[in-house]
């Protein structure tokens, strides 16, 4: 009977640091944990599979965002559907609103970029070449120039012009630099002046290597946008990017895609089903 | 806090006697939640608590200080002895020019740290160069030029080569013009990415740079140690920049990654400005780790 003992509680063990080294965090591991253990007190001898089984519900179910998806796809009637991307320094932001672009123009949209990240060096440069990729235009000004100012000429083209997807890359910014986040806050505001019910989609890009700070991130972020989701960049790294289980389930923030690689088309809309699957692989 | 959780742990020794085993199993608990909420690698963890038990059990409970903070005491100082010592200098001793060669994932802060370290050198009068190795990412070589250009630095580009001839080339430049220090920006890269590891093993052993370094993003999680080890068996790293403790992460990945692989951090970066670069401090990563 000890030895079944020592066995259960080895295979907990490894079980529960899968879960760590995924990233989940130490809260929701124990969850997950404590609900294994009641498993194990009511099934005798489960299989290993029974118990991968369980875990996998148990994720399934912390990962339920309780918040309904907001305008899941460009409507006609809000033309220009405006998407605002933010997010921490080397996240993935310019990357992933290429693949946003590429994405929207392959859905027959006419898609403008707006460049309102004129701090960084070659920012701007960097973009244009993503909205060449992807078939949009785009609306930059000169470097150091107001990023709000440049927020709101894309808005405002994209209305004049007829454009019905407006994007706009940010600057990546420490969510604990208070002069940077109301940087953020304005660029919002005045995204909202130029085009009322804009920004519809404001997304947080999150680097899948990242660990539990991306919770203080989403927590950050969150407060000052109202975010409607996460691009969860870098998924094709070995990083499972299990961080996005404690902020679905404290902030109720769903993840919307996914970035699997450094090419124009390297997205995937996210899948619970099977984030779930490669997290446990 | 830690020390705050350790009292409550401790409350009942009421300074006398000696560290009870039962009492320290509980810290010890606390302290491993603490550097796993801190991103530190779940092994290294484990290894660090097995390491703290020892020394703590049995120690005489001081008169002058809690139980409590005499635990995070240990903790503390057994956390900077492992983080290594003061910032290790730079490695001149050798043939010129010094090449330095920054690698790591996407994103880590490689170009601004090239950018940043070619600042700190000029500071010291040593003639520089930056080398754009980056050909993949759409406008690296601009961001790179734009950054020497600031900093009134040597600039090394080409354009339809491959970043190994890119690298040799620029250290024949350096050679020629006396140059102290060159810097090679790599294209970001992930560690189980063959082909582009294989591109860094090349790069080495076309120049053979006295400084690999791998450049490490502060916020990396679990992660942190297969990459690490990774660059590390391919290059035999010579140190490790840890880039982005200006925000709030508690930078973990720092103890995972000297854990495993031994290589020492020399610089850590505190911001996006080229001088925000200062060098690798153990007893303030050690305060930032425990929270
Ligand atoms: N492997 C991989 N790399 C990615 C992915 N998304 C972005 N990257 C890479 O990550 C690095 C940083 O991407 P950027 O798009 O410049 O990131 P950013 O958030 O805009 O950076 P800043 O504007 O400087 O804050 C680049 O090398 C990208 O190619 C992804 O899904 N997978
Ligand atoms: N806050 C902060 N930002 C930093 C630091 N170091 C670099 N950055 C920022 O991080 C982002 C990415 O920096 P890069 O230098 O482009 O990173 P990289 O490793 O060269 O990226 P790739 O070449 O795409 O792999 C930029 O926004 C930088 O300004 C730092 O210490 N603190
Ligand atoms: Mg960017
Ligand atoms: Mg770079």
């Amino acid at each position: 009977r000890t030895t079944r003992g020592a066995e259960r509680e080895h295979a907990l063990e490894e079980l529960e640091q899968r879960l760590i080294e995924a990233d989940v965090g130490v809260e929701a591991a124990v969850i997950i944990r404590d609900r294994l253990e009641e498993y194990l007190r009511t099934s005798p001898g489960p299989s290993l599979e029974e118990l991968v089984g369980v875990i996998r519900k148990q994720l399934l179910d912390l990962m339920r965002a309780p918040v309904p998806p907001p305008l899941a796809e460009p409507e006609e009637r809000v033309a220009p559907y405006v998407v605002l991307i933010a997010g921490v320094n080397g996240s993935g932001k310019t990357t992933s609103l290429g693949k946003l672009a590429r994405h929207y123009a392959k859905e027959g949209h006419r898609v403008m970029v707006g460049a309102a990240d004129t701090f960084r060096a070659a920012a701007v440069e960097q973009l244009a070449i993503w909205a060449q990729r992807a078939g949009a235009d785009l609306v930059a000004q000169k470097p150091g120039a107001d990023p709000a100012s440049v927020a709101f000429d894309a808005v405002t083209a994209a209305k004049a012009r007829g454009h019905s997807v407006v994007l706009l890359d940010t600057a990546g910014r420490q969510h604990t630099k208070v002069n940077l986040m109301n940087e953020l806050a304005k660029i919002r505001r005045v995204v909202n002046k130029a085009h009322s019910g804009a920004p519809h989609e404001s997304l947080l890009v999150l680097d899948a290597t990242v660990g539990q700070n991306a919770v203080s991130q989403a927590r950050l972020f969150h407060e000052v946008l109202e975010l409607d989701g996460i691009f969860l960049a870098k998924v094709d790294g070995t990083a499972k990017g299990g961080v996005v289980v404690p902020i679905i389930r404290e902030l109720g923030l769903p993840v919307r895609w996914l970035g699997v690689g450094e090419g124009i088309d390297d997205i995937e809309p996210f899948s619970p089903e099977r984030f779930v699957e490669a997290m446990l692989a | 806090t830690l020390t705050a959780r350790l009292e409550d742990i401790f409350s009942k020794l009421q300074g006398k006697g000696k560290l009870d085993e039962k009492s320290v199993r509980e810290a010890l608990r606390e302290i491993r939640l603490a550097l796993l909420e801190a991103d530190v690698n779940y092994r290294v963890v484990k290894d660090f608590v097995a390491r703290i038990q020892e020394s703590a059990v049995g120690e005489e409970v001081l008169s002058s200080i809690t139980p409590g903070q005499q635990v995070v005491g240990i903790v503390y100082r057994e956390l900077v002895r492992l983080l290594g010592d003061e910032a290790e200098p730079i490695l001149w001793k050798g043939p010129m020019p010094l090449v330095i060669m920054l690698v790591g994932l996407q994103g880590s802060g490689k170009t601004t740290t090239a950018a940043k370290v070619a600042s700190l050198l000029k500071a010291r009068n040593k003639k520089v160069l930056l080398v754009a190795a980056d050909v993949y990412r759409p406008a690296a070589v601009d961001q790179l030029r734009i950054l020497a250009d600031q900093l009134e630095v040597g600039f090394y580009r080409m354009d339809d080569v491959p970043p190994k001839e890119i690298c040799t080339g620029a250290v024949e430049r350096a050679t020629r013009e006396i140059v102290d220090v060159v810097i090679l920006d790599t294209a970001g890269r992930l560690h189980i990415n063959e082909p582009m590891m294989e591109e860094l093993s090349g790069i080495a052993a076309g120049v053979k740079p006295r400084e690999r370094l791998l450049v490490l993003d502060g916020m990396t999680g679990q992660d942190a140690v297969r990459a690490a080890q990774e660059f590390d068996k391919r290059l035999d790293l010579t140190g490790i920049i840890m880039t982005k403790l200006d925000g709030d992460a508690r930078g973990g990945a720092a103890l995972s990654v000297r854990a495993v692989t031994g290589k020492p951090i020399k610089f850590i970066g505190v911001g996006e400005k080229l001088e925000d670069l200062e060098p690798f401090h153990p007893s303030r990563i050690a305060s930032r780790i425990l929270g």
